[in-house]
């Protein structure tokens, strides 16, 4: 029953 | 769906409390809550995307530090940084929207000192001249 989770963050948006 | 109703201008306390409850009760609940709540907060429909709001603030209070880490990500913060500005969706979302989501992300940086995302978030938006003051 485990799932694969990617923890890695995205990088803050450039607006 | 029922917490957000925009056709419905009362809280529904029970539908949250449901909500937060679910939250909690889920292995990967704060990650599922959080996409949600972008794509309501996102709403242009400015009933719906308070509630989102409200259901968000609701979750921050009752769901503990699983919920607050995962909100303290880029991913999430992101989301919520595209509904201020006008070249994502803050040309579709209310003032009134706009002005709660940047309460919330300031009252983070009061409560959440430690989460330096937020705080670079916050930053961000105040060099870019969206928030003001």
């Amino acid at each position: 029953t485990a799932s694969f989770h990617d923890d890695s963050d995205e990088d803050l948006l450039n607006i | 769906d029922e917490a957000t109703d925009p056709s419905i201008s009362e809280e529904n306390w029970e539908c949250i409390q449901r909500f937060c409850a679910q939250v909690n009760a889920a292995a990967e609940g704060p990650l599922f809550a959080l996409r949600l709540l972008a794509h309501k907060i996102q709403s242009p429909q400015e009933g719906e995307a308070l509630h989102a709001l409200t259901v968000l603030e609701t979750c921050v209070n009752n769901c503990g530090e699983r919920f607050h880490s995962e909100m303290a990500k880029f991913r999430f913060l992101n989301e919520l940084i595209k509904v201020l500005s006008p070249k994502y969706y803050g040309i579709w979302s209310s003032e009134k929207v706009k002005s709660r989501v940047t309460e919330v992300i300031f009252s983070w940086t009061v409560w959440f000192p430690q989460e330096v995302k937020i705080q670079d978030a916050y930053q961000m938006l105040k060099k870019q001249g969206i928030v003001k003051g």
